[in-house]
């Protein structure tokens, strides 16, 4: 379902280039669970924007469900963002002056389908997952760095989603919380939700089914995880 | 040097009242190297604020080398936040129009005292010492989330402060990054300075000499970490 062919990503910065990501090839099936591990500065956001259709590579290719993304329109990009894949972004990207609620039915505004009625009873058990039913109607500095994390992460599922995209989803929670958070992805994946997420913590990647591991850009390690 | 009496702090939020902090007591003495652990919102960046003097508690009493700091003057309590305390935020607080050398020069330029001249040169050290002395020209938007992280960590240190409080200093950072970040503190405490820092992952708390553990905005555990 998500066919990455020698993906290449180079930043310029002035009139130096950082070469993020060269050449990635690799394969996501449809009901796999992946994480994807590596060194701070590896290229795993930038893989992830790119998985993710909010960023396009430098070169290469990326093929969701078989079809070139990059010959996609924008509004076919904005659809596939929006109904497909739900995205929980690195540093939570909330709207600040809304609040916890009004954050995760966002999304189920940009549906175009309306293919949930009940926005606000959707947010609200989005929330309950993540265990934040108690701060429904904070506003994201009144929440600590965990919670707008859960929120992010209860946004990226309001939708959904056949995809999710989480990048360092527990990276703010303490370990009862990560396991909580981890234990839902394995639910959700087990439901036949494709799932793609970023850790630094080999404890969490324990609970996926592959470990691809990302070193300057290139994939040093494709593996099965076994036993869950 | 730091002593915390009693400390209450509650949040208001509509109508409702969030007790972020209940009855807090505590002591840190001079060169000690304490970890902040406890679940998500259980009060730990509530109280590191506290501590930073960026917050003012509802009651009890924070006493910083003997004075209330309840009664120092808004030109006092900067002046120990540049001079005294590094900080570093757990959602980073870089500026985004500035590179990251121009990011961790920034106290430097603060600092009445001018206590260091080469801004340039401490700040490019600062950056070395937490290996991003590639990325010196970036701007946040164009660094990896760890990246972030550390030019956060350099800015706290390029001032040398007497206390560094750290909130979750590696929660974005491999588990080699994060060996070299907690390793730096280390080499830090044993210089005599005091290290405060948040983490939720025990592998790191395991670096310091004693742990805070907070539920529910008190203190439940309070002990000395065996052997490091
Ligand atoms: N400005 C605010 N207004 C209202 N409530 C707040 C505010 N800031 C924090 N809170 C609440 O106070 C509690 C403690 O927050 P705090 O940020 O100290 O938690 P924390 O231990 O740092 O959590 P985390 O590990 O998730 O970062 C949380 O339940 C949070 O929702
Ligand atoms: N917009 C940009 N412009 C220039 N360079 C960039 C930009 N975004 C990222 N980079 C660089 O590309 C490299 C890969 O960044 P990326 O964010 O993908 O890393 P990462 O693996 O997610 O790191 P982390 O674990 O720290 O989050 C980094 O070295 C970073 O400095
Ligand atoms: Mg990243
Ligand atoms: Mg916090």
């Amino acid at each position: 379902m998500i066919r990455i062919e020698n993906l290449r990503k180079t930043y310029t910065v002035g009139d130096i280039e950082v070469p993020a990501l060269r050449e990635v090839s690799f394969s996501i099936e449809r009901g796999d669970f992946v994480a994807i591990m590596g060194p701070s500065g590896s290229g795993k956001s930038t893989l992830m924007n790119i998985i993710g259709c909010l960023d396009r590579p430098s070169g290469g290719r990326y093929l969701l469900d078989g079809v070139d993304v990059s010959g996609m329109s924008t509004n076919e990009l904005a659809e596939i963002r929006n109904r497909k894949i739900g995205f929980v972004f690195q540093s939570f990207n909330l709207l600040p002056k809304t609040s916890a609620l009004e954050n995760v039915e966002l999304p189920l505004f940009y549906d175009r389908y309306q293919h949930i009625d009940d926005h606000r009873g959707a947010a609200t058990r989005a929330l309950e997952r993540v265990s934040l039913s108690d701060r429904l109607d904070h506003h994201p500095s009144q929440l600590s760095g965990g919670q707008k994390q859960r929120v992010a992460i209860a946004r990226a599922l309001v939708n959904e989603p056949y995809i999710i995209l989480a990048d360092e989803p527990t990276g703010n929670l303490d370990s009862t919380t990560s396991i909580d958070i981890i234990t839902l992805f394995q639910k959700l994946n087990d439901h036949g939700i494709t799932v793609v997420l970023v850790t630094h913590e080999t404890e969490i990647a324990r609970y996926t089914k592959r470990i691809l591991e990302l070193r300057d850009g290139t994939v040093v390690r494709d593996e099965r995880v076994e036993k869950r």
